[in-house]
């Protein structure tokens, strides 16, 4: 047994949380803190048989991944206020960060 | 030192919290979220001295396992709107999930 | 690499925090609550490489160590009602309990 412990971003944690549990992966969620930014984030806790870990990780990797999209950020259209046009941009989005531990000792009561 | 990572029902809590605290353990409390049935649950952290595992595993059994109970789940009687008995209906409650991770270092400042 | 898992008093949690941020460390808060007091404490996890376990625990040590301080606890003056004289008492705030946890594997998506 081992626990997976992976801190993720609130936007992508519905969407692994599912995949995980469709998969018939047991999941527990902690509401965090990032330390630097200040901001929430996501922890979860994934108790897993060892030869499924890799499993596991391929999932949050597949959701999580940082990854580059675009948004349309609004910008002032030069000289006349109040007008906007919107000018695609390319942001990075996502990341995870993944613990894996090993479990001396595993119980269900 | 191990660490005892325990994951029970809400209505659970404080009666096991107050069993190992009363016995001298020291205890820290999570609040989380079931993944699957996305509802509240408690997570409790337990730093304890290796020997002292088994009795810490007993007392969470003994307050958390899975059990039966009788509730009366109200139920229309045949025919007349409005008028209710309560039927006696066996409902699983309870049940706790266990981790013991080794500690390499422990330390109190 | 480690896990270091370390509950403080939410007063020195700021600091603590900064202070491992400001040295390149990365950190990850949760509240949480202390089973025997029942009052909120910070519980932080700190993923770190083996070679600087110990500079993370000097942080921690230096910013969160129990220690003496002096307050002044109002006391009112013998007989006069309502005139109240500050008195300088001293108490003992602070304090840190550190687990450090193998890490089997750690991967970044
Ligand atoms: N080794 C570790 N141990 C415990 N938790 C960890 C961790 N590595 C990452 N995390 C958690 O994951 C979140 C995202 O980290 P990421 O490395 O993608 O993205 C980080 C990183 O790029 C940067 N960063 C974090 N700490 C930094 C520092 N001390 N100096 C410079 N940049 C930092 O700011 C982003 C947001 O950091 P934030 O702390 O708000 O939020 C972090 C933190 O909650
Ligand atoms: N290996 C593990 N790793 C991390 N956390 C774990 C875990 N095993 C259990 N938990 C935690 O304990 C709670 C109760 O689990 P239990 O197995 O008694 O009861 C579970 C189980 O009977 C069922 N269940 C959970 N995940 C499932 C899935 N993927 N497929 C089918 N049934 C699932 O639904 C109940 C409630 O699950 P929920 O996720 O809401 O809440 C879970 C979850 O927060
Ligand atoms: N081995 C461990 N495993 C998990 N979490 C741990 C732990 N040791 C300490 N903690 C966490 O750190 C907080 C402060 O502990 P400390 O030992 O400084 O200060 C403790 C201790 O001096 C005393 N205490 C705690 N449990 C006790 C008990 N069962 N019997 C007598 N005194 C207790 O009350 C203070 C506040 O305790 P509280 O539980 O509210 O809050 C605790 C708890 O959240």
């Amino acid at each position: 047994m081992k626990l997976v412990i992976a801190i993720v971003h609130d936007e992508d944690s519905y969407d692994v949380i599912d995949s995980l549990t469709e998969k018939g992966f047991q999941v527990t969620k902690l509401a965090t803190t990032g330390g630097f930014l200040k901001s929430g984030n996501t922890t979860l806790i994934i108790g897993v048989e060892k030869d499924k870990v890799e499993e596991v990780l391929d999932i949050i990797k597949n959701v999580c991944k940082t990854r580059k999209t675009v948004i349309s950020a609004p910008s002032p259209v030069m000289g006349t206020s109040g007008v906007f046009v919107s000018n695609p941009m390319e942001v990075t989005i996502g990341g995870a960060t993944v613990f894996v531990i090993d479990v001396d000792k595993f119980e269900k009561f």
